[in-house]
C-alpha cells in the first residue's frame, strides 16, 4: 500500500479504454473524505 | 521605503525555471489558505493522470497517461508512458487546470487513450504494457477537479464593505469597499474615493483587514467618512468571513504601555526593530511604535495582535542571530537590551506574552514560490525562502537586492505555491533579472 499517511488510499478498479479495447485495472486512488 | 517597478510581462516559465535539478517548489500543503491546500494529500511524485496527447498525429484532441517525475506547488513536470528513462518530452504543467483528469477519466467519456506516434512502434501491445505500469500506481481522486472548483471559490463579493489599515496612516484604519477578488486576493477601494485610485490589495484572511464596526469595538483610531449612506448593492461583509485571531486573557499579567519587545517594521519588512508598547486595546490588540522613527502623534503607531507572529520579546533576535535594527539616532552601538532598558527606565514585555508556538510548517531553505511585495502588496512575485527561523521566513525576491528581502510568517497567507498566479489569473512578477530561456 502507499506509504502511511493523513489520508486514506483506496484500491479502485480503473476502467482504461484503448484503441484495442476496454479493460480495467487496479490503482491507488486518494479519498479526501477521511 | 523602497518598492519595485512593475513589469508587465506575460510567459514566465516557472518550469524552466525550476528545470529538473536540485530546485524545489515548496509543496502546496504549505499553504493551507489557497486552493486544494488542504487538499493536496499525498500528491506526489509517481502519481499517474490523463493527459492530452500532444504528439497523437490525429486531428481530434486525444489523452494518454503520464506520470508525475517532479512536483514545484501546484505544477508537475510529467512524463507520458512508454519514455522510460527518456526526459527528452518531459513537459510542465498545472496539476489543477480542466484538461488534468485522473486515471478512468477517458474510458468514462468513451475516449480512447492514444500513445504518441514517436513511442508506438516501441509497443505491440500497448493493453499489457498499460496493466504492467498502471497497476498498484496512485492516481487523482476522482472529484480532483471539482476540489479544485471548489476551492476556488471566495465568499467575499464586490461592493461588501470592510475596514481596514489606512495604507498612508498605519495607525488608523477606514472603510473600503471590495472592488475585486482574484484567488481570494481583495481590491478594496477606500470609501470617498471617487474614481477608485486609492485602493489597496490584501488577502481576504489578512490580519489588516476587519469587519465593519472592530475598530471602534476594540478602541483603535478611525477615519471616519462623510458618507452617512451605503449605496445600493453594498453591504458590509459579514464578521464570519473575517480571519479569527485567538483569545486571550487581558485579566492576569498583560502587555503595558512603554513595555520594550522586537517587531517586524511594517514600513521596512526586511528589519526587526526595537518598538514599544504604546497603546493597550481590548481583545489583545496592541498598538506598537518603532523606537526612533515615530511620529510625535503616533500616526506611525501600528495594530499587532498579542498573538501576532510579527512580535517577539527582547533577545529574540540576539538569540537566533537575527541583525536587530536599533533606534534611529542610537549611537551606542552595539545595541545591549539590558543597557537600553536602564537607559529609559522601561522593562521588557514579558516573553510568556508571546506567541511561541511553531507549526510544522513544511519550508526549507531553497524552496521557491510566489510571494507578495508587502510594500507594493499587489505585487505577486517569484521569491526564495532563504532562512527559516522557527516559524518565520526570510523572503528573498529572485533577481532583486537583499534589501528588498521580507520577513513573512509561515502562516501568511501572501505568500503561495508556484503555479498560483496561473491558477487564479492573478499577473505574476517574475525574476527582475533573467535569461531569455525562462522565457515561454
Amino acid at each position: 500500500a502507499p506509504e502511511a499517511s493523513g489520508r486514506k488510499w483506496e484500491q479502485k478498479q480503473v476502467q482504461i479504454k484503448t484503441l484495442e479495447g476496454e479493460f480495467s485495472v487496479t490503482m491507488w486512488a486518494s479519498d479526501d473524505k477521511k | 521605503v523602497k518598492s519595485k517597478t512593475v513589469i508587465p510581462v506575460k510567459g514566465f516559465d516557472w518550469g524552466r525555471y525550476i528545470g529538473t535539478g536540485d530546485i524545489n517548489g515548496a509543496p502546496v500543503g504549505c499553504f493551507k489558505h489557497v486552493p486544494m491546500g488542504t487538499s493536496w494529500g499525498d500528491l506526489a511524485e509517481g502519481v499517474r493522470v490523463e493527459v492530452p496527447n500532444t504528439d497523437s498525429g490525429l486531428p481530434m484532441k486525444v489523452y494518454w497517461i503520464a506520470g508525475v517525475i517532479k512536483l514545484a506547488g501546484n505544477k508537475a513536470l510529467l512524463r507520458y508512458e512508454g519514455f522510460d528513462g527518456d526526459s527528452g518530452r518531459d513537459f510542465w504543467c498545472n496539476i489543477c487546470v480542466p484538461d488534468i483528469h485522473p486515471v478512468g477519466w477517458c474510458a468514462a467519456g468513451g475516449k480512447p487513450l492514444v500513445p504518441p506516434k514517436s513511442i508506438q512502434h516501441k509497443c505491440t501491445n500497448w493493453k499489457a504494457f498499460l496493466v504492467k505500469c498502471l497497476t498498484g500506481a496512485k492516481t487523482l481522486p476522482i472529484d480532483f477537479s471539482t476540489k479544485v472548483q471548489q476551492s476556488m471559490q471566495f465568499p467575499f463579493k464586490k461592493l461588501m464593505r470592510v475596514e481596514v489599515v489606512d495604507k498612508t496612516h498605519l495607525c488608523r484604519t477606514r472603510v473600503a469597499l471590495v472592488e475585486q477578488v482574484i484567488g481570494g486576493r481583495l481590491r478594496l477601494v477606500y470609501e470617498e474615493c471617487e474614481d477608485g485610485s486609492d485602493d489597496f490589495w490584501c488577502h481576504m484572511y489578512s490580519p489588516l483587514i476587519h469587519s465593519i464596526g472592530w475598530s471602534r469595538g476594540i478602541g483603535h483610531r478611525f477615519k471616519r467618512s462623510d458618507v452617512s449612506k451605503k449605496l445600493d448593492g453594498q453591504v458590509d461583509a459579514p464578521g464570519q468571513l473575517f480571519a479569527k485571531v485567538k483569545d486571550v486573557d487581558q485579566s492576569g499579567e498583560w502587555f503595558k504601555d512603554g513595555m520594550k519587545l522586537e517587531a517586524i517594521d511594517p514600513l521596512n519588512l526586511s528589519a526587526i526593530c526595537v518598538a514599544t508598547v504604546r497603546k493597550v486595546l481590548a481583545d489583545g490588540y496592541l498598538m506598537i511604535g518603532i523606537d526612533g522613527s515615530e511620529a510625535a502623534d503616533g500616526s506611525d503607531w501600528f495594530c499587532y495582535h498579542s498573538t501576532s507572529p510579527s512580535i517577539f520579546p527582547a533577545g529574540f533576535c540576539e538569540i537566533n542571530t537575527i541583525e536587530l535594527t536599533p533606534p534611529r539616532g542610537y549611537t551606542k552601538l552595539p545595541f545591549r537590551w539590558f543597557d537600553y532598558l536602564r537607559e529609559t527606565g522601561s522593562v521588557a514585555a514579558p516573553v510568556k506574552l508571546f506567541n511561541k508556538e511553531v507549526p510544522n510548517h513544511g519550508f526549507r531553505p531553497g524552496m521557491k514560490l510566489e510571494a507578495v511585495d508587502l510594500m507594493e502588496p499587489r505585487l505577486v512575485c517569484v521569491a526564495t525562502v532563504t532562512r527559516i527561523v522557527h516559524r518565520l521566513l526570510r523572503i528573498h525576491f529572485d533577481g532583486w537586492e537583499d534589501e528588498y528581502d521580507q520577513w513573512v510568517d509561515c502562516e501568511s497567507p501572501d505568500l503561495y505555491p508556484v503555479g498560483w498566479c496561473q491558477l487564479t489569473g492573478y499577473q505574476l512578477q517574475p525574476p527582475a533579472v533573467l535569461g531569455e530561456f525562462y522565457w515561454d
